[in-house]
């Protein structure tokens, strides 16, 4: 199951 | 997190660092295009607007603080005490041909339609080429101060990190974001050539210089 944000990145 | 993003935090961090200490040492902030600050202004409003409804970290959160924070005050520099040693003259980059591309890639490619997401898709694409102001600046004077080419070095060393951070995070959590891949690496291919001036000639002790 990926996942697709990265919205922890800064 | 994982040390390659925590590296490349880091060194993003120390670009900005290193931009305000040459602006005070150097009472200057010539060779500094203000249209990429202003970008970067943009880059750091519209994406961290998560911080009014998601928690991520206590790092993540005073990270998001510091890079709103500091690149406002970079443009106050600029547009205050510094004022006078800046060229509008060479800064010459048209922005809107930047800005009107990313707001339609943003409109198509984004992870919902809704105006946080939105705009959130726009700050990944206009942040990899938020840096196309300063390198065109760069290629009109032809010469850097070394001091800024160590900004620019930092920068393309942040988001070259960012490339093994996205491999790491795909084998141990199997995240994949094609969005921040696709614009991360864009970004990152922006830097290449001036990574091979800056290798071949900075760090040998000369001075940044473009081959006429």
């Amino acid at each position: 199951t990926a996942q697709h944000t990265c919205h922890d990145e800064l | 997190m994982n040390l390659f993003r925590f590296l490349g935090d880091t060194a993003h961090l120390a670009s900005i660092l290193v931009l305000i200490h040459k602006m005070h040492t150097t009472k200057s902030c010539r060779g500094i295009s203000f249209k990429t600050q202003a970008l970067y202004v943009a880059v750091f409003v519209t994406r961290y607007l998560d911080l009014f409804y998601r928690w991520v970290s206590l790092y993540n959160f005073f990270m998001k603080l510091f890079f709103i924070g500091s690149s406002c005050y970079i443009l106050f520099l600029m547009k205050t005490k510094f004022r006078p040693t800046q060229d509008p003259a060479i800064d010459t980059f048209r922005i809107e041909y930047l800005l009107g591309p990313c707001t339609v890639i943003a409109l198509i490619f984004n992870y919902k339609f809704s105006p946080t997401e939105i705009l959130w898709s726009f700050s990944i694409f206009l942040e990899s080429v938020a840096i196309l102001p300063q390198l065109f600046l760069l290629q009109r004077t032809g010469e850097a101060e070394t001091i800024t080419t160590h900004y620019l070095a930092a920068l393309g060393i942040y988001r070259a990190l960012y490339i093994p951070n996205w491999i790491y995070r795909y084998f141990t959590e199997g995240v994949v974001d094609p969005i921040a891949i696709t614009a991360g690496l864009v970004q990152t291919g922006l830097y290449i050539d001036f990574f091979y001036v800056y290798v071949t000639k900075v760090l040998q002790g000369q001075k940044f210089e473009l081959p006429a």
